[in-house]
């Protein structure tokens, strides 16, 4: 996710069990985004992972005023990159239990 | 540090709080 100047961290825990999980967002390279962003800080929220879509979370950032409508798709794929290391290492860990 | 929260009408919270000094990369 570095590519993107941003970073999507877990908030907390992951049990490996429930569905929406706590994750933090902020912006570790500014240059890396097309608009200013909202100097703010890490942004947190609760995300479900099997229901929910990156690109909504990613757009109601942008209504919040955290970023600007040009960096929706960057801020998107940061969420979803995050997600998608959550499944496979959920995946992993069912591996190796059974 | 102080959080804030704003809250969006689809529902979602998001708290905003200052990036720990420890988590920022390295210059």
């Amino acid at each position: 996710a570095e590519e993107t100047g941003l970073r999507v961290e877990l908030a907390e825990e992951d049990d490996g069990k429930k569905n929406s999980i706590a994750m933090r967002l902020w912006v570790e390279d500014p240059k890396k985004l097309k608009g200013k962003p909202k100097d703010n800080g890490a942004i947190e929220f609760s995300f479900d992972i099997n229901k929910e879509n990156p690109d909504d979370v990613a757009q109601e950032m942008i209504d919040s005023g955290f970023f600007q409508e040009c960096d929706s798709k960057t801020v998107a794929k940061s969420i979803r990159d995050r997600v998608a290391l959550i499944k496979w290492r959920r995946e992993r860990c069912q591996q190796v239990n059974v | 540090g102080s959080a804030t929260q704003v809250v969006h009408s689809a529902g979602r919270r998001f708290i905003v709080s200052p990036v720990p000094e420890s988590r920022l990369r390295e210059p």
